[in-house]
C-alpha cells in the first residue's frame, strides 16, 4: 500500500525529518513509481535537503503524468522557488490554484513569490526558508545560543574599554530577533494594503496583518504624538505597550487551529489587558 | 504610591510575559 508510507512520509515531514520522509516516500515509491503523494513528499524532502536538481526532475516526471493535478503543481512552484526561478514559480502556482483554488499549500507560496519580487524581501525570503530547514533541536539551539552570548556580551561591556563597540552589537542582535519574529507579519501588512496582493493572502494572514498592523498603528500614533505634545510619558508607554504587543498578536496565527490557537490567543489578550491596565495606572 | 507601584509591576510582568510568550509561541506552532 504505497498510500500509507506516503502517510509516512506526511507525518516526517511533519516532524521536520527530512532524512526519514525521504526514506518512507522512496519505499512507497518501490511499490508504485507512480504514486503522486510519495512522489510529491519525495520532492519537498529533497528540496529541505538542499537536492533541487532531483527534485525538480521529480516533479518534472510527476506533472508529465498528470498535468491536472493541483498538488504537483504547487510542489513544482515552491521547488522553483528554491532555485530562485520567481516567474516560473508564480506560473505553476496560479495553475494550482485554478485547478483547486482551495490550495493553501499553493496560495502561500504565491504569496512568497509576490514578496520576493521586492529585493529587500527577497533575502529575507531566503533567510526564512533557511530557518525553515532547521531540524526543531538547532532551532532552539540558536535561540538559547543567542542567549548565552549575548549574557557573555552584557559582561564584556561592563568593562569600559569594550563598552562602545559591545552596546552596537547587543542592539543588532535585539533588533535581528525582533525582525525575525514580525518581518512575516510586516510584509503580510505590506501585501494586505496591496491591492493585488491582498487576494493572495488567505482569511488567517489577513486577520494577522490586522492585528498587527493596527498595534503597530496605534504605536505610530501614539509615538509621534509624543513628539508633539510636551510631558508625554503616558504616550511613551502607550507606543511601547502596543507595539511589543505586535509581537504574540504576530504568533496567534502561527499556531494550529483548536486549542493550539486559543491558547495563543488567551496569552495574547491577557498579555494586552496587563500592558493596557498598567498603561492606564500610570 | 500604592497604586503607582502596582502599574510598574503590571508593566514589568507584561514584558516578562511578552518574552515567555515567544517560548509559548514556538511551542504552540506548527
Amino acid at each position: 500500500q504505497p498510500e500509507v508510507y506516503g502517510t509516512i512520509a506526511a507525518a516526517e515531514f511533519g516532524r521536520r525529518e527530512w532524512r526519514r520522509a525521504l526514506e518512507a516516500a522512496e519505499r512507497g515509491l518501490a511499490f508504485d513509481a507512480e504514486h503522486v503523494t510519495c512522489n510529491n513528499l519525495r520532492a519537498m524532502a529533497l528540496v529541505r535537503l538542499g537536492r533541487k536538481s532531483e527534485a525538480g526532475a521529480t516533479m518534472d516526471a510527476t506533472l508529465a503524468r498528470d498535468p491536472h493535478d493541483s498538488v504537483s503543481h504547487a510542489n513544482m512552484g515552491w521547488t522553483k522557488l528554491e532555485q530562485g526561478e520567481r516567474k516560473e514559480a508564480m506560473a505553476h502556482f496560479r495553475e494550482a490554484l485554478r485547478i483547486d483554488p482551495g490550495n493553501g499549500w499553493a496560495r502561500s507560496g504565491l504569496v512568497e513569490a509576490i514578496k520576493a519580487g521586492n529585493p529587500v524581501y527577497a533575502i529575507m525570503l531566503k533567510y526564512f526558508l533557511w530557518m525553515g530547514k532547521l531540524s526543531s533541536r538547532t532551532m532552539w539551539m540558536i535561540v538559547l545560543g543567542g542567549y548565552v552570548a549575548y549574557r557573555f556580551l552584557r559582561q564584556l561591556a561592563a568593562d569600559p574599554r569594550w563598552t562602545p563597540w559591545v552596546i552596537p552589537l547587543i542592539i543588532a542582535y535585539v533588533g535581528f530577533v525582533l525582525l525575525s519574529w514580525l518581518a512575516a507579519p510586516l510584509f503580510d501588512l505590506a501585501l494586505f494594503l496591496h491591492p493585488m496582493g491582498k487576494h493572495a493572502l488567505d482569511d488567517d494572514a489577513r486577520t494577522r496583518a490586522a492585528l498587527v498592523g493596527g498595534a503597530l498603528g496605534l504605536a505610530l500614533v501614539a509615538g509621534g504624538l509624543s513628539f508633539v505634545v510636551s510631558d508625554s510619558y503616558q504616550l511613551v508607554i502607550l507606543a511601547l505597550v502596543s507595539g511589543v504587543l505586535s509581537i504574540p498578536l504576530s504568533a496567534i496565527h502561527v499556531c494550529a487551529e483548536g486549542w493550539p490557537r486559543r491558547a495563543m490567543a488567551g496569552i495574547a489578550g491577557a498579555l494586552a489587558a496587563v500592558g493596557f491596565s498598567a498603561w492606564i495606572g500610570l | 504610591s500604592a497604586a503607582e507601584t502596582l502599574s510598574l509591576a503590571a508593566l514589568i510582568l507584561f514584558f516578562l510575559g511578552i518574552f515567555v510568550s515567544q517560548f509559548a509561541a514556538n511551542w504552540l506552532a506548527t
